[in-house]
């Protein structure tokens, strides 16, 4: 493994840790999206069906099972907790989630790297994470006050998708034979996609003002 | 048989 998968790995960890911790500590999910939590857990599903048929390392093992749980207890809270619950943006988070499932679906079915059960449900599974924080997005866009927490867990989420694609590049060069391009390209799209989001977050950072998009 | 172990990413 090299520095940048770690550091990607690190990076997404910490993401999930940061959103946890708010959810859990602070019992508020405030400007959190339902709908990117969900597409998450149903992307961490699909892609983790090899878990215990294939044995990579002790590491991967862990991690897989680190990001199912997270992300199930994660909509978990936001569903069911009495208190986390009623701090839930139901209203600005809008965005009908439900019809960018089907689109992933088909397009695994057609684009794939084998014709199986399990590696259709990869290739869905690395659609769907493509597209699965534009909810998330779309409603930081509609709330007026981004508190940290949130803009700091979107922030290092889009850090694991530029160190995953430093990582394949790295692994380009290192491993010829280590080659997905199912992987890579739809990584690249989904990086771009936070692109605009880093440009407002690092300049509320450097002037050090609260976070907010336009609109 | 190319199987899918070189999936090692998260």
């Amino acid at each position: 493994m090299n520095l940048f998968r770690l550091a990607g790995d690190m990076t997404h960890l910490v993401s999930v840790v940061v959103l946890l911790l708010k959810i859990h500590t602070i019992k508020s999910c405030a400007g959190v999206s339902l709908k990117t939590q969900e597409l998450y857990a149903l992307v961490f599903a699909a892609r983790y069906l090899d878990l215990f048929v294939h044995f990579v390392s002790l590491y991967n093992t862990v991690m897989k099972l680190v990001f199912l749980a997270s992300s199930f207890s994660i909509v978990w809270y936001m569903r069911k907790h009495k208190i986390v619950r009623r701090t839930y943006d139901r209203e600005h988070d809008t965005f009908r989630h439900h019809f960018i499932v089907l689109p992933c679906l088909v397009l695994a079915l057609l684009i794939n790297e084998r014709f199986t059960f399990r590696e259709v449900m990869w290739a869905f599974s690395i659609y769907l994470e493509a597209v699965a924080i534009l909810p998330q997005l779309v409603l930081l866009q509609r709330t007026r006050n981004i508190d940290n927490l949130t803009g700091q867990y979107v922030f290092f989420l889009g850090a694991y998708r530029v160190l995953y694609i430093l990582n394949w590049i790295y692994r380009y060069f290192t491993e010829p034979h280590f080659v997905h391009w199912i992987s890579w390209i739809a990584g690249i799209v989904q990086t771009v996609l936070y692109a605009d989001f880093f440009y407002y977050y690092i300049i509320s950072w450097k002037n050090n003002v609260k976070l907010e998009l336009p609109a | 048989e190319h199987e899918q172990y070189d999936k090692d990413e998260l």
